[in-house]
């Protein structure tokens, strides 16, 4: 039987906002 | 006997490889420090495409981490080149155009059905094989929105300081102000040559240029569309809400003027193939203004063309226009008090919004359609100028 292809996983992605968050304190830790 | 093992020339199957450690320089490489001119004579977009072809190659060794990480930094990395040049339309709109190829390709390869109608055999084998980046296409969806603010509000803050000079008072038709109306005052501002005074082909020129940018870096052509859309309904709505306020620009002449040059503008749409973005309908309202200017004003029958002409102008901007307006010369009469009441008669069933002037910052949604690529990963190569030989083609 022709062998279907596997699900793809969803990658969970942070929203714009989260990653500006992430960013903001990578900054702030960052000296 | 020479036996030659002739090896077979392995394909390249349009993914990129890059170790882990690689990841900020070919961001610094690709993104954060790229001049948009380097890439000029290359196929347009090209840094999207070979982000996607990392993607892919990430994708293909089922590493999530790396896919993350990526994306990421992909989407940090614009949005802080765009922070570096938020005053640069063609840095802007060159992100703008990357960042929508990307979104395109993730669609376009993300193994969904709906987004492979238009894919050749060979671009079907590019697909992704291991994860579904809806989410991450919304990211990128959002992130492109707030790229086409940025790339429209720089180009109203070009266009801005040209339109009341170039639309109301510049003499496109020279020798008609011959006949300006009398009381007419010089306004300092703009009546200074050589300084706030623009003529009409001082926007045509910038409108030029907004549109040769855009082309040359691929950006798709639904979205050109929208942003001349909303760069002529700012014209207009600049150019009525001064038509609104100031009784020296409330004349015949002017309503000529006016006719003139919006006819320049719908002449320029046609000419670039702009002409189905809806940008000269956003014009209604000042294009009837100035009909309105030019209208004969006295008799019943003059109120009832008015009324029947002026239906995207509110009864209120309609009489504002008509209280303002200025005879040309003595021979011509002011507008009556009894011919404002009978408009206004024939108008009252009108729910109008009660608000005069027009908002200048209104903006439209956008939209960013589907628009599938027909080139194939593997037909897309590296020019040495963007220093990537780390990137190993697989």
């Amino acid at each position: 039987s022709s062998q279907r292809p596997r699900p793809r996983v969803l990658l969970k992605a942070p929203t714009l906002a989260e990653m500006e968050e992430m960013n903001t304190s990578e900054e702030e830790e960052s000296p | 006997r020479q036996v030659t093992v002739q090896r077979k020339e392995k394909d390249f199957q349009g993914m990129l490889e890059y170790h882990k450690e690689d990841e900020a320089l070919l961001i610094r490489n690709l993104v954060t420090d790229l001049k948009p001119q380097t890439l000029s004579g290359t196929v347009p977009c090209l840094p999207a495409y070979i982000l996607y072809m990392c993607i892919r190659h990430a994708d293909y060794t089922n590493d999530d981490l790396k896919v993350h990480s990526l994306l990421t930094s992909t989407i940090n990395g614009i949005k802080k080149v765009l922070k570096k040049h938020i005053d640069d339309f063609e840095m802007t709109s060159f992100w703008l155009s990357n960042t929508c190829r990307l979104l395109h390709c993730l669609k376009q390869y993300s193994g969904d059905e709906g987004f492979m109608t238009q894919n050749t055999v060979k671009q079907n084998e590019h697909c992704l094989k291991n994860f579904d980046l809806t989410e991450y296409r919304q990211v990128l969806s959002d992130l492109s929105i707030q790229i086409y603010q940025q790339l429209i509000k720089i180009a109203e803050g070009l266009l801005q300081p040209m339109i009341v000079s170039a639309m109301l008072e510049n003499e496109s038709i020279q020798g008609l102000c011959g006949v300006k109306p009398t009381g007419y005052r010089k306004r300092s501002s703009s009546m200074v040559d050589g300084e706030n005074s623009y003529c009409l082909e001082g926007i045509i020129r910038q409108m030029n240029s907004f549109h040769t940018v855009m082309c040359d870096q691929g950006l798709d052509p639904e979205i050109i569309l929208q942003v001349f859309k909303q760069l002529f309904y700012m014209i207009n709505a600049v150019t009525l809400n001064n038509l609104l306020l100031r009784k020296d620009v409330c004349s015949w002449s002017t309503g000529m003027q006016l006719r003139y040059n919006i006819s320049q503008l719908e002449e320029w749409l046609r000419g670039r193939n702009l002409h189905q973005s809806g940008a000269a309908q956003t014009m209604e309202p000042l294009i009837q203004a100035a009909q309105l200017l030019q209208l004969k004003k006295k008799t019943h029958e003059d109120a009832e063309a008015i009324c029947s002409l002026c239906t995207s102008l509110s009864t209120q901007q309609i009489v504002k226009i008509l209280n303002l307006y200025t005879p040309l010369n003595e021979f011509e009469e002011r507008v009556t008090v009894s011919f404002i009441r009978t408009i206004q008669a024939q108008l009252q069933e009108r729910n109008d919004p009660q608000q005069l002037l027009l908002d200048c910052k209104h903006m439209f949604p956008v939209l960013f359609p589907f628009n599938p690529s027909s080139l194939t990963m593997d037909s897309i190569h590296i020019p040495a100028s963007l220093n990537l030989e780390f990137l190993n083609e697989v």
